[in-house]
């Protein structure tokens, strides 16, 4: 699964998911990525969030609906509400993580898994690429 | 604040003595052309959508992402793809899931958004819709490798495997 999300000049964000899905998947098996809410989430309230990871529990939890949520009514950082909602996704033994930009500018990611993939850039910091949970 | 842009291509067991120096290469190599794509887009004051868009597309046409060209296989020996996208300004949003013909399932995504009264539209309606659209059409052949091929044939060949244990499984 890729994703990604911005924020613009103007102060808007915006998310996209696009995956292959699971190996073997059958019977026109979806997973989260599609589902707005579960993988892919933005909203200028909040935040923009893309997930990626073991599809079913991402749609149970709202994973990424749920983290804007967070950040909308409890005022919560990206990145606390990101955690809180991964540690719950882990609690129901699902894996995988997700990326967040938000409207003032922060940039976070939050995974459960031994490694993810990910990048960053903004108009003040520079690049950052990773894939090993250590980096 | 000026723009930001995350972008992340799969979690799953990526560990250093799981990965040869190669496919590292491969993959930095490939995020930073993803991030050079939206950064393109932000630094001319273009939209958090045209970034996205553009940054995903990059990636779909990556051989080392599970996504578009890259993607992992059906058990039929299929590649079926999956796509949003959402506008935090609007909270208009687009999706497609189960096609496989459309080079760009992101663009499909953001088509059904722009041009469609609906969120998600799937299989060969989705694909209609793109043509409708004069999307990018490919031959199903465009989006398979052979590492997704073997990954597949482990799969099917061991039955202790399940979906969940192929490396590398969320891409």
């Amino acid at each position: 699964t890729v994703g990604a999300v911005a924020r613009d000049a103007q102060g808007h964000v915006a998310a996209a998911t696009s995956t292959g899905g699971l190996t073997g998947k059958r019977w026109d098996r979806i997973g989260d990525s599609p589902i707005i809410g579960a993988g892919t989430y933005a909203d200028d309230r909040a935040c923009a969030v893309s997930a990626t990871g073991a599809g079913e529990y991402f749609i149970r939890e709202g994973v990424a609906h749920e983290i804007c949520a967070r950040v909308r009514f409890t005022g919560e950082t990206l990145k606390q509400a990101a955690d809180a909602v991964m540690a719950e996704v882990k609690d129901l033994g699902g894996t995988g993580g997700v990326i967040l930009t938000g409207p003032t500018g922060e940039m976070a990611w939050s995974f459960n898994t031994p490694g993810m993939y990910r990048a960053k850039v903004s108009a003040d910091t520079p690049r950052i690429v990773e894939m090993y949970e250590e980096e | 604040t000026g723009w930001t842009l995350v972008i992340h291509g799969g979690a799953g067991i990526i560990e250093r003595d799981r990965v040869t120096p190669e496919q590292e290469v491969a993959v930095r190599t490939g995020m930073n052309a993803a991030l050079d794509a939206g950064t393109a887009v932000l630094k001319q004051g273009g939209s958090a959508m045209d970034a996205v868009e553009a940054a995903i597309r990059v990636l779909e046409d990556d051989p080392n992402f599970n996504a578009g060209r890259g993607a992992v296989y059906t058990w039929d020996g299929r590649n079926e793809l999956d796509a949003s996208i959402m506008d935090g300004r609007t909270r208009d949003a687009g999706a497609v899931a189960g096609v496989g013909v459309v080079r760009h399932p992101i663009s499909l995504a953001r088509a059904v958004m722009e041009h469609s009264p609906h969120v998600m539209l799937s299989g060969k309606g989705a694909e209609e819709f793109a043509r409708e659209q004069k999307l990018e059409i490919v031959p199903p052949g465009w989006f398979g490798t052979e590492r997704r091929r073997e990954q597949l044939d482990r799969l099917r060949g061991n039955d202790k495997l399940s979906w969940f244990d192929i490396d590398l499984k969320y891409g």
